[in-house]
């Protein structure tokens, strides 16, 4: 039996709506210590890891581990239904043809209760193991969002280069080109606002520009990105929930 | 010209 609530469904919309652009059939597995979820996207470029702590949940409990195959787009429309500051609890049995998404705002004593058909969902499960990365930079999620946003417009590739004590984000393409240089900087008032850099070795990487529109949707989950790079393993992209991540695994583009 | 790595080559099936 899984029985999980959520204090505020808004938490597992943004979640959701985090990662269902760029994947669209999950398996959520369900344990006693939480939930996690992997997808590769059709492409196999980008790989999204989510885990969801029990501790992220007002309560939890699951007795027996349980997989849920979901469907993004149908979970969405169905997530769309409740209110942001209802509490929101999924059930399902230990061998579930569905879950119940149950929607309540505990003030009106107003009860939505939603079935969502579950699949078979077959997707290998990756072992991802702990990858040694040559550069590691924390951001507020908002500015790296807009310079990638800004940066897509000109070409579908972006180029990040991490020097000592440099981070710079380069687009070059038909109409022009523009490049975005961040220096590690301390912001004691709000230190969420800070941009720290740890370089191991100088970091030279290019991405599609497309993947990482989708990344960063991660942005509504936290103030705050993780952006790990080596040139020998996938780039990582992780947005910390209060327990547990969305984590975004990016092979780059290399020289052919 | 650059090309598109896969995300599959970088991690084992478990």
């Amino acid at each position: 039996m899984l029985e999980a609530k959520f204090e505020e469904a808004s938490f597992f919309k943004r979640i959701i709506d985090g990662f269902k652009d760029c994947v669209q059939l999950v398996n959520f597995q369900c344990k006693d210590d939480g939930i996690i979820a992997q997808a590769v996207d059709d492409s196999r470029v980008l790989l999204v890891s989510l885990e969801i702590g029990s501790e992220s949940f007002q309560t939890y409990r699951c007795d027996h581990p349980i997989t849920l195959g979901i469907d993004l787009n149908s979970l969405s429309k169905i997530l769309r239904c409740g209110n942001n500051t209802d509490t929101l609890t999924l059930i399902a049995d230990d061998t579930p043809d569905s879950v119940l998404l149950l929607f309540e705002d505990t003030k009106r004593e107003r009860i939505a209760e939603y079935s969502l058909k579950l699949m078979d969902i077959d997707a290998d499960f990756l072992k991802i193991e702990e990858l040694a990365y040559e550069s590691t930079l924390m951001m507020p999620s908002a500015e790296f969002a807009k310079n990638v946003r800004d940066l897509s417009q000109l070409s579908d590739s972006l180029t990040f280069t991490i020097t000592k004590e440099t981070i710079k984000f380069q687009a070059d393409g038909d109409i022009g080109s523009g490049s975005v240089i961040l220096k590690p900087y301390v912001n004691m008032d709000d230190p969420d606002q800070s941009i720290k850099l740890e370089m191991e070795q100088p970091v030279d990487l290019t991405f599609g520009s497309k993947y990482l529109l989708d990344i960063v949707k991660g942005s509504a989950l936290s103030n705050k990105v993780g952006i790990r790079l080596s040139s020998e393993a996938p780039a990582l992209f992780q947005f910390d929930l209060s327990s547990g991540f969305l984590q975004f695994f990016l092979a780059p583009k290399f020289n052919d | 010209s650059l090309k598109q790595k896969s995300i599959a080559s970088f991690f084992n099936r478990s």
